[in-house]
């Protein structure tokens, strides 16, 4: 465990509990894509299936369990909250995401680091997770004003990746570790959120609402 | 270095 690590793992748990808090507070997912949050539970439940399989860990069996149970939650949310379900964007939320499952499992298929069952699911996790928010990010495009609460949102889940990248860099120098799958896929979706940083910060720095062009 | 996944992490 290093810094980075764990500032990264609070900024993917606080990323989720912005998103929860718009969700309660506002009773609206306005600017949320259900097609990201769908991946997202699909990344959660074939990457922790090991609950099941390895031994309980005090840091990592907690986080586990609340990706999981708040990921279903916001789908839940979405999906079947009488009101929230209304605010729900679905003409705008157009990505076609069920084409990211097939390429990310025939890849997992042929690149994993075991040929197991668990191992070729959590290397679908891995690959998926990648991609998932390309539906979110389409979705931002196609609205005119993003309310400060989702911008958060996406910054913070762009920041957790781009934070396990210094994590990996220092334990490639401080453990030597070295594990290419998470490396090129986490590189791969810490990159996906390079336009977004760019305009989040611009729109920071004039104190202007976030708008991508 | 190994080449076991990274399961220490989430």
């Amino acid at each position: 465990m290093n810094a980075f690590r764990l500032l990264a793992d609070l900024t993917h748990l606080l990323s989720i509990i912005i998103l929860l808090v718009k969700i309660r507070t506002t009773k609206s997912c306005a600017g949320i894509s259900l097609k990201t949050q769908d991946l997202y539970v699909l990344v959660f439940i074939s990457r922790y299936l090991d609950l099941f399989t390895r031994p309980l860990s005090l840091y990592n069996t907690p986080f586990k369990l609340v990706f999981l149970a708040t990921s279903i939650t916001i789908v839940y949310y979405m999906r079947y909250h009488k009101v929230v379900k209304q605010t729900y964007n679905k003409d705008s939320d157009t990505f076609k995401h069920y084409f990211l499952i097939l390429p990310c499992a025939v890849l997992a298929f042929f690149i994993n680091p075991k040929f197991t069952f668990i191992e070729v699911l959590w290397s679908f996790s891995i690959y998926l997770e990648a991609v998932a928010i390309l539906p979110q990010l389409v979705l931002l495009q196609s609205s005119s004003n993003i309310d400060n609460l989702t911008g958060n949102y996406v910054f913070m889940l762009g920041a957790y990746r781009a934070l396990y990248l210094l994590n990996w860099i220092y334990r490639f120098f401080a453990e030597d570790v070295v594990r290419w799958i998470p490396w090129i896929a986490g590189l791969v979706q810490t990159a996906l959120y390079a336009d977004f940083f760019y305009y989040y910060i611009k729109s920071w720095r004039n104190n202007e609402r976030l708008k991508l062009p | 270095a190994g080449s076991s996944p990274l399961k220490d992490e989430l």
